[in-house]
């Protein structure tokens, strides 16, 4: 990759997305075909009353009006999900810092009511939080601000920032916000998803194109397509196929009038939160510049959990941050808040201040939480006078490349880049994805698990989210866990040699 | 354990596991009689 | 259908339906090849150019719930390598099944209709028509 002006990385970029054997691919497809016919069989069962039906359906009255509930769509749901469905939505008693305590239940119908049998299993390991810097606290000595401002504010404004939502939390937050980032401008949103959905169709419309990568988060879809500009997908973090959508756009213009796009707009992640890869940005800032396209870079999961000042991938790759267009980023995984923001020249700001849908009709971050962020920014940037907040993102750093490279040792099938704080773990078949999960539990750690749809069918995994506030003795029983039940499911996919 | 993880018959109640069980081992049943009769 | 080492579980699967119904002891051969032939392509029929829609939510706001899987396959893009392999599969199984069958009138006709079944359906021209 060497270009005429050097390198475009100024560390080696390493990130892996190793295959199983093919054996396990075919396996896994006959798993889900043994579980789909038999899902077959349970629906023919409940449609001829051989078997009462527990799953959402319209009462015979509303037969003959517009289905409700499409019942195909909900094939997985009442057939593969639920025989598993313990594993997720589990009732969380506590807040999600590295250890939580669950509620036990139990079920007597396979998943499909639920029941509290009074106890509780504290003290859980939480390695399925977006706690990235452990800022998801609750001791009252650094939560005075935030009380201060429940006093001062109350805990809602019920208005938008039009009108009286608008307060100096919200400015002081911005303008914070700006220097952190260190660009000219910077607005805060209520809701983190409502970031991307509400503003990008403030910045593009028909007539524009949006290059989107294909593994983009659904506020980035549900934005684009609210938009009205033209979408086109490319191959996930794949420059040649960015740089080919490029190309044709730029050759081509829009389809039939042949009228060049009035704006094109590159949509990426920073770290992406299923895969675990980091975005190649500084291959993306120099195609942006070839191609005179705009960049849109969505920090959800980056900021605060990457680069040495938890500044993101813009200071992770040592880039200037005004090569980015539109920075935006959300506060409910490092900061332990909600909402997002959007941050960029002021003349970007100024104008979704008065154009965007969020700032016109949605109600505006509360204060406390927006002094949340404040007091997690302030860590970070030093100014309440300690080193916390460096010492937490050099930790994360320091927790991530241990556990990444101890699984890696181990013999598993991890994903994505060494330096990103989400740990897939490939499991593969659907049954062990579910066996998985419960065996944790059975050791006192929560994981989330995930599987098709949500990923490809072949490619069910775990998902760790390392936090700086997890001990090096909470990594090592997660590990050693993992470690037993990989012998005892089966679970060493990968055919590296093992370091 | 491996047997039900692989076949995803961990995700089915013990009666559909029985009903899969049993029709593997019909199949092979008849497939041994059948192999038998030809040889 | 463009996952890794689907085709092959494809074939495999195949293979397994004809194994199965080998083992019953009072079919002959060409009895069985005929119904592996029928059964394949009367799931195929089923799978890819009945059932309509997608077994779980897709977030394109209903646009997938009119169309088989047939349709919705490469976003409809025609000619694809899926879509060939998945024309040429019962093909293949048809020559098979009229050679073992030692192209008997009965069995050739029954194959042959079984065949069009599910080739008539993959027709470019025939993509969204109902």
């Amino acid at each position: 990759h060497s270009q005429a002006n050097g390198v475009p990385y100024k560390k080696p970029f390493f990130e892996s997305f190793e295959q199983a054997p093919l054996y396990i691919a075919v396996l896994t497809y006959m798993g889900y075909g043994i579980v789909t016919l038999f899902g077959y069989l349970r629906d023919f069962m409940r449609t001829w009353g051989l078997e009462k039906c527990r799953a959402a359906v319209e009462r015979l009255e509303q037969t003959d009006f517009v289905p409700l509930y499409q019942d195909f769509e909900n094939f997985y749901t009442r057939n593969l999900y639920r025989r598993v469905s313990d594993n997720w939505n589990r009732p969380i008693c506590s807040l999600p810092g590295p250890e939580f305590d669950l509620m036990e239940r139990v079920t007597d119908d396979y998943n499909w009511t639920f029941r509290y049998t009074g106890k509780v299993i504290k003290n859980v390991i939480n390695m399925g939080s977006y706690n990235y810097l452990g800022f998801a606290e609750n001791d009252e000595k650094n939560l005075s601000t935030v009380a201060d401002a429940i006093e001062r504010h109350g805990l809602g404004l019920c208005s938008s920032r039009h009108e009286i939502g608008n307060t100096e939390v919200h400015e002081e937050l911005e303008n914070l916000i700006a220097r952190f980032l260190g660009v000219e401008s910077a607005m805060a949103f209520g809701m983190g998803f409502a970031t991307n959905s509400m503003n990008i169709p403030a910045l593009v419309s028909k007539g524009c194109l949006i290059l989107s990568d294909e593994l983009n988060h659904t506020s980035i879809i549900l934005g684009a397509r609210l938009s009205g500009a033209t979408i086109r997908v490319f191959k996930h973090n794949n420059m040649k196929s960015l740089e080919k959508l490029l190309r044709d756009a730029i050759v081509h213009g829009q389809p039939r009038t042949r009228k060049p796009w009035k704006k094109i707009l590159i949509i990426v992640e920073g770290i992406y939160s299923m895969e675990g890869s980091v975005v190649r940005l500084p291959e993306i800032v120099a195609l942006k510049k070839k191609y005179k396209a705009y960049l849109y870079l969505d920090e959800a999961h980056s900021i605060g959990a990457i680069g040495p000042g938890g500044r993101g991938v813009v200071e992770y790759f040592d880039l200037n941050p005004a090569d980015v267009d539109v920075l935006m980023g959300t506060f409910t995984k490092t900061f332990g808040a909600a909402g997002g923001y959007i941050a960029g020249k002021k003349e970007l700001v100024d104008y979704l201040r008065v154009n965007s849908h969020s700032a016109v009709y949605a109600t505006s971050m509360s204060s406390p939480v927006a002094q949340q962020i404040i007091r997690v920014l302030k860590c970070l940037m030093g100014l309440d006078g300690t080193t916390i907040g460096r010492q937490r993102v050099h930790r994360l750093a320091a927790n991530t490349r241990y556990f990444r490279e101890r699984l890696h040792q181990m013999g598993f099938i991890i994903y994505g880049h060494e330096d990103s704080p989400v740990v897939p773990l490939l499991l593969f078949m659907p049954a062990k994805t579910g066996a998985f999960a419960r065996e944790m539990l059975n050791r006192d750690i929560g994981v989330v698990v995930v599987g098709f749809p949500a990923t490809p069918i072949a490619e069910s995994r775990a998902r760790f989210c390392i936090s700086a506030a997890h001990t090096q003795e909470m990594l090592d029983k997660v590990l050693s866990a993992i470690d037993e039940l990989g012998d005892f499911l089966h679970i060493r996919f990968s055919r590296h040699s093992r370091s | 354990y491996q047997y039900l993880l692989v076949t995803a018959l961990y995700m089915l109640e013990p009666w559909e596991r029985t009903v899969f069980n049993s029709f593997l081992v019909s199949v092979v049943g008849m497939a041994v009689y059948t192999g038998y009769v030809f040889m | 259908m463009n996952s890794r080492g689907i085709w092959l579980a494809y074939v495999l699967g195949i293979g397994l339906l004809h194994i199965v119904l080998l083992s019953i002891p009072f079919f002959s051969v060409p009895v069985v090849w005929s119904l592996t032939n029928i059964i394949h392509n009367m799931g195929m029929y089923i799978f890819l150019h009945t059932v309509k829609g997608t077994p779980f939510e897709t977030p394109d706001q209903g646009k997938a719930r009119l169309l088989t899987h047939w349709e919705q396959m490469d976003y409809g893009v025609q000619f694809t390598a899926s879509r060939k392999f998945l024309t040429i599969t019962p093909i293949v199984l048809y020559f098979l099944t009229s050679f073992y069958t030692k192209y008997d009138r009965m069995h050739f006709i029954i194959n042959t209709v079984s065949l069009l079944s599910v080739l008539i359906p993959k027709l470019p021209q025939l993509h969204g028509v109902r």
